[in-house]
């Protein structure tokens, strides 16, 4: 089972979408997924078109110790179901604080049901807290997307910062696999400006002993396409929704790179 | 003195962008403008071209009570002065918590520069924590920065609950002045339904005694526009930056409706 963390603290720059896409083109291969809602926001329930206002979604109750994974999962497509969030989870982060072990619940819950799973995609929320912990305390890789742009980047390092801490005090199997191009626009030259920069930064620590020593960009970027912003509102992934779209294409050729390691057709 | 909080704890959305132009274009008017960077990301102050590595930055001295307002300001550009952010106010919330008073400690902070500006605009963190408390409790006044995304209307009710606390309970006189239409494409129907989504929301408001009773949709919306997104690489404002594109003339809209209440040209 391969525990794939998708954070980036900065905002709105692709992490819902990707886990959406990228799960339910796995899904469609055939592999069996589990996609987790750790957003108060609760945006990955409501893409998949799941009510998130229902008390019983899910994660909080398994986070607060009473129900299991099992028992708090839902089906919603072949091979893929989902852990949802609810209004509840807002609290949760106060309410965990002063748990022992607070940062492995997550991960202790996954336990029983790792051989369930070929591959569970967690969709954090935007910020560097307990919620964001878990998911790094579960997880085996790190994908980290970005915006294209000059703010998206000043966050960088603080959130590499964040998943060395996690590794070398909690998770020493953690590593930043790849980081991915969301809302890529070619024609402007921002867009190629920042993955030059991420791949100098990168190409820099190939040597050192980092968990990101061994990231790559995916070779597939994402363009910004308007109907991967439209999916949502009916609560449809973009196969589902536009699958001739660039956005459909884009997100098939990266769940296809994240599985094989090779980018396909 | 007109003080005016610029939230949406969505991220993303084009906050951080609207404070520099805005700002930037009533001080080009000649009206004497502050503007507080309240997020530690500290984009305001990177926007703006100023350090945020340095210490002595500001905004964490004022509200840990160790300097004043009058002390801690920058010069900028001509009648515009920042009250930055620096690293050291990542670590603010958690240390204020405990604090008696502790939503109100800015606006104390701002009362003896009431007569030194005409505008004061404060760019919020993307949450709903105690900074962004500290900005709802300062300000007589809320712009909501929003884009024309299904996913970006998901929180908008639970912003507007916080903004009605607020002034139920710590500052009567706050209320939601204008709604914003960030990165705004007209050729998609996505925007234009979102636009029509928020106006029926509004217009079901117009007699009941909330905050946002008053609230109205900025006639002028800001369209998606690489520049904006560049701009902030050079430290510069999009006046500065390229003042014949797009994103000028539309800030430079926004700012005039702001202050007059209509549209110039
Ligand atoms: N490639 C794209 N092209 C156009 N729009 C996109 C693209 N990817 C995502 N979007 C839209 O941009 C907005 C932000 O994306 P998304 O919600 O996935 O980001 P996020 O990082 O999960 O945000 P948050 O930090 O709030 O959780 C959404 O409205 C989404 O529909
Ligand atoms: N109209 C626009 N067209 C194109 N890009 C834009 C526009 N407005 C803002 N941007 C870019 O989009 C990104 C998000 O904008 P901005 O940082 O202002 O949002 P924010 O709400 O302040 O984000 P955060 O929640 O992280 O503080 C930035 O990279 C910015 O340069
Ligand atoms: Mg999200
Ligand atoms: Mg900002």
């Amino acid at each position: 089972m391969r525990t794939i963390a998708v954070l980036n603290q900065k905002g709105g720059v692709g992490k819902t979408t990707t886990v959406v896409n990228v799960a339910a083109a796995l899904a469609d291969r055939g592999l069996r997924v589990l996609a987790i809602d750790l957003d108060p926001q609760a945006h990955l329930t409501v893409h998949l078109g799941v009510d998130a206002e229902q008390k019983d979604c899910g994660i909080y109750k398994v986070l607060a110790g009473s129900t299991s994974i099992e028992e708090a999962v839902v089906q919603v497509r072949p091979n893929l179901r989902l852990l949802g969030a609810g209004i509840d989870l807002v609290g949760a982060e106060a309410e965990l604080v002063g748990e022992v072990g607070r940062e492995i619940i997550l991960r202790q819950a996954l336990e029983p049901v790792k051989d369930k799973f070929d591959y569970v995609l967690i969709d954090c929320p935007p910020s560097l807290g307990l919620l964001t912990l878990n998911a790094l305390s579960a997880s085996t890789e790190v994908v980290i997307p970005i915006q294209p742009h000059f703010l998206a980047l000043q966050g960088f390092s603080r959130l590499l910062q964040t998943v060395s801490l996690v590794q070398s005090r909690i998770n020493p199997a953690l590593r930043v696999s790849a980081i991915l191009m969301c809302m890529f626009d070619a024609r402007t030259s921002l867009s190629t400006e920042v993955r030059e920069d991420i791949e100098k930064f990168l190409s820099g620590a190939r040597n050192q002993n980092s968990p990101w020593a061994g990231a790559q960009i995916i070779p597939v970027h994402v363009r910004r396409n308007i109907k991967l912003a439209e999916a949502p509102s009916y609560g449809k992934t973009i196969f589902e929704y536009e699958p001739g779209c660039h956005g459909a294409t884009d997100y098939l050729a990266v769940a296809e790179f994240i599985h094989t390691g090779k980018i396909c057709g």
